[in-house]
């Protein structure tokens, strides 16, 4: 399920860099 | 920084900016949700609830539930957008309220019985039958909970849409 996986991959960019910098 | 009600009323191609929006505050809210509850302003509803989520501030997350669930019968496109936008603020008031209550509604919204369930009186001209609409809801939900970053959203992603 590689759509399950992009999306757990993004949220733990964004838990690990913050939503700021993942959106900018 | 123009005020609030000038700012939602801007046409943001790309979705509003980020950085602009979080130089609102709580002070703003109550202007928006304003907006909000006024039908006549119904094209500004996405961008309003874009700006809600990143603002952030959990007091909101009730009225942006009431808003995606309320409404009657064929909505517009611009309302449709709009609560979509909802799932997604509801994403990024998660993300800076880690005990919110959008991660409940966000995961119960990733099964699409949650969404019959919720008795929606509303449909677009987009989707064929409900089931169509609500299966868009789940994958909104899934998005807002990526957007999220929250550990428990990942978690629940992966319990409730793991093949």
């Amino acid at each position: 399920n590689s759509m399950l996986d992009e999306m757990l991959k993004a949220n733990q960019t964004i838990n690990a860099h913050g939503l700021d910098n993942y959106q900018s | 920084t123009p005020p609030i009600t000038t700012f939602v009323q801007q046409l943001f191609p790309h979705g509003v900016p980020q950085a602009q929006a979080s130089n609102y505050s709580s002070a703003d809210t109550a202007v928006l949700l304003t907006l909000l509850a006024d039908s006549k302003q119904q094209d500004l509803h996405a961008n309003i609830l874009e700006t809600l989520g990143y603002i952030g501030d959990e007091t909101t997350v009730a009225p942006i539930v009431a808003y995606i669930q309320g409404g009657r019968g064929v909505i517009s496109a611009a309302q449709f957008r709009a609560k979509s936008s909802g799932l997604l603020a509801l994403g990024y008031i998660l993300n800076r309220n880690p005990n919110s209550s959008a991660l409940l509604y966000l995961t119960d919204s990733l099964d699409h019985q949650t969404w019959q369930a919720r008795d929606i009186a509303w449909t677009t001209a987009f989707f064929p039958d409900l089931i169509s609409r609500d299966v868009q809801l789940v994958r909104q939900a899934a998005v807002g909970m990526t957007l999220s970053g929250s550990p428990q959203a990942a978690a629940a992603l992966k319990r409730k849409l793991s093949p």
